[in-house]
């Protein structure tokens, strides 16, 4: 009875003459915790949708990744997060969109999937039916980090629109390559 | 974005990604991470598949959907169908970004039209890989 799961931490221009080797070595030690915890749930018989909420909740619990704590600003400076999950033997799926106080928007999703006759939850909406399971909620300051916020800062400056990260040398472990 | 893809034992397969989407987004702005078939997908008679990038082409091309139904229709691999909807269908409208992809056998395949992508996996069978770069 084998089992695998594979994961990502967004792609862009990510390239290691950019990356410093503490960088480099904390990404890829958060990589390998994520994969833990999901190969963890599988070997012990955890199903499939388990495995991926608790590999996907490690990097979201990260400021290293642009999702959860750490997220990238939109236009107004503020953070709104995006999340799905789909089971593939029923094709039962969840989402959740536009949420800025849910701490991990993969456990709103799977609560949309399982406790709803819908697909997808939006904004206020999904804030609020979140609350009403309590799931754990975050005020912004949590998902607040400089180093997105500088991004954000200088792409306005720039009147652009940049994905999540564009690789250059910096002194903070957050890289910021380009696409989230 | 992040993103899983993950088979148990039961050979049940599930997908997830979860994002804050693009620095500078235009406020109220929805990407492929949450559309269903767009950024994420899972069917447990072809693959699961999770996307990230520049999220317009992945919901205009619905990417994720569009590597299952390659498999199932076009009778390719996993790797092959990843690499067109890469390479093909989003490199010709411009996009840019990557997918991780599992298949109903546990076969594993990734690909992206950019510099890097952080990545791993790791299989009941010993199997282990973190990559970062091209």
């Amino acid at each position: 009875k084998s089992f695998a799961l594979v994961i990502h931490g967004g792609a862009g221009t990510i390239k290691k003459e950019y990356l410093s080797e503490a960088q480099e070595k904390a990404y890829r030690e958060k990589l390998e915790e994520a994969l833990n915890a999901g190969y963890s749930v599988l070997k012990k018989g955890g199903s499939s949708i388990t495995a991926v909420q608790k590999a996907i909740n490690v990097m979201e619990n990260s400021p290293l990744f642009n999702a959860g704590k750490g997220a990238v600003f939109n236009s107004l400076g503020k953070q709104e997060m995006d999340a799905s999950i789909m089971d593939g033997k029923t094709l039962n799926s969840g989402a959740v969109a536009g949420v800025s106080h849910i701490k991990n928007p993969i456990n709103a999703a799977i609560l949309v999937k399982d406790s709803t006759r819908h697909v997808m939850l939006s904004g206020k909406g999904a804030e609020d039916f979140a609350k009403q399971y309590h799931l754990a909620m975050e005020d912004a300051k949590y998902f607040y980090t400089e180093k997105r916020y500088q991004q954000l800062l200088k792409m306005q400056k720039r009147d652009s629109v940049q994905l999540d990260h564009s690789t250059s040398m910096i002194n903070t472990l957050i890289d910021d390559h380009k696409l989230g | 974005t992040v993103g899983c893809v993950a088979i148990d034992k039961a050979g049940n397969i599930a997908a997830g990604t979860s994002t804050g989407g693009m620095t500078n987004k235009k406020y109220g702005r929805i990407g492929d991470s949450p559309i269903i078939g767009a950024g994420t997908y899972a069917n447990n008679k072809t693959c699961g598949i999770s996307a990230t990038g520049t999220g317009e082409y992945f919901i205009r091309t619905l990417a994720a959907h569009e590597v299952s139904a390659m498999m199932m229709y076009k009778d390719l691999t996993l790797k092959e169908a990843i690499k067109q909807v890469i390479h093909v269908e989003i490199d010709s409208l411009g996009g840019d970004g990557g997918l991780i992809g599992l298949d109903k056998n546990g076969n594993i395949a990734w690909d992206f039209n950019t510099a890097g992508m952080y990545r791993g996996y790791k299989t009941s069978a010993g199997d282990q890989k973190i990559e970062i770069f091209k």
